[in-house]
């Protein structure tokens, strides 16, 4: 496995070569890399020996063949079909947001407990009860989740979803949850990222 | 300042005491504050020396006391007012969340270029026009902004914040923004989230 900081930053190195991509350019500096992560030319390197892609000194990256090596290591060559719990305010955001399918994480289905919600669709896509999420996971070959319920019951959704056939989840609710070593989580917890600049601000104050 | 990963940590610290604190505890160990955070209790009493905060060994932390010490680094005495820019389909799911006001980040204005959203209301906060940002974010006192709009134009948009007087951006669009060093940004990049988790799935079936 690669160092958990270098893989969140090779999904930003295919960002600058779909940038570099639309603007016709054969070849990518580290520099050009680098701008686009937030960290210097030394590390983009580093960073792109761990999956054997070496640049030419002066000239850089093959736009082509590092988009390759890039979207094999993450595994992209794959489409995911996602599951969205919780069809409330964020989920619904989610479901509309087009970001997500363009790199080919498809939301098929969307689940909740609310019968006003249940029967209706989000962008398309419908909204079942959660009662049948283990029928609809196996049914849709989903593999992949957002989950966007109270955070009471997030524990509980997770573990009919990885029952169901579940591998990855990304959770939005703020709560801790356990999962099996062979299960990928990640979480994304907003009121921690605000928290996280009320401290730079106020190191700035007390400067 | 501390290191990022240890900033990173600390809300979830702060987490850990509120959960304590609804449980009446007075003090909480090293090692119920690491699973709230994913890491071990080493780590998290390296963490906490930073702040000048020991436990006592075999009793742990006294939570009021920690509570007290993790709120002051992170700023948290301070309330903030926050802009919201782009009222869409994240804008308002983030305009709804009742996480951000608990935690003394309260929404207090909205802007967005689309005649049809301005006028309109949020969760009772009010849409504005992005041609009024400069006088709403001084007459409110604004200091942080959670960016929702196009990739596009998010630059020019955190330009005019920043202008007006926002020292920190939360970033939800897939652009890389350009601010000067006492600005502090932090970026949510979702897609970005489901590509890792996707890294991590390739590699458990190319094991
Ligand atoms: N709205 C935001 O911008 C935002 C930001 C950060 C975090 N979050 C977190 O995301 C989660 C969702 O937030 P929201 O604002 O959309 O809340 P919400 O109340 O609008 O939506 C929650 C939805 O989950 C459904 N639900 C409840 N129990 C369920 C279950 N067992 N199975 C399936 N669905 C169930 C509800 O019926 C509701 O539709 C919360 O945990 C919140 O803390 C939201
Ligand atoms: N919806 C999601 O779940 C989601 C997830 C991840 C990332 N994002 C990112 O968040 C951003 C918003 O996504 P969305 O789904 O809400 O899109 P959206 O199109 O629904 O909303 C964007 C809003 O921004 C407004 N806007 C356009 N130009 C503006 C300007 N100059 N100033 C102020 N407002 C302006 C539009 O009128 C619109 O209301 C996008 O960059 C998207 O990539 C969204």
């Amino acid at each position: 496995l690669l160092p958990e900081a270098t893989v969140k930053r090779l999904p930003l190195y295919l960002r600058a070569l779909a940038d570099a991509g639309d603007q016709q350019q054969a070849t990518i500096s580290s520099e050009e890399l680098a701008a686009h992560a937030g960290v210097n030319a030394a590390q983009v390197r580093k960073d792109l020996s761990y999956l054997g892609s070496y640049g030419t000194r002066g000239i850089g990256y093959d736009t082509g063949l590092l988009r390759q090596h890039l979207r094999h290591e993450l595994g992209l060559e794959k489409e995911y079909n996602v599951a969205l719990v919780g069809a409330g305010n964020l989920g619904r955001a989610l479901g509309h947001y087009r970001g997500f399918t363009e790199r080919g994480f498809h939301v098929v289905a969307a689940f909740d407990t609310d019968p006003a919600k249940v029967g209706g669709f989000i962008e398309g896509t419908e909204v079942f009860s959660v009662r049948d999420l283990a029928r609809v996971v196996k049914d849709r070959a989903i593999t992949m989740a957002l989950v966007a319920t109270p955070a009471a019951v997030a524990q509980q959704v997770v573990d009919s979803l990885v029952e169901a056939g579940v591998t990855s989840v990304l959770n939005f609710a703020p709560a801790v949850l356990n999962v099996a070593p062979d299960i990928s989580i990640r979480r994304v917890d907003l009121a921690v990222e605000l928290q996280i600049l009320s401290y730079y601000d106020s190191s700035r104050r007390h400067e």
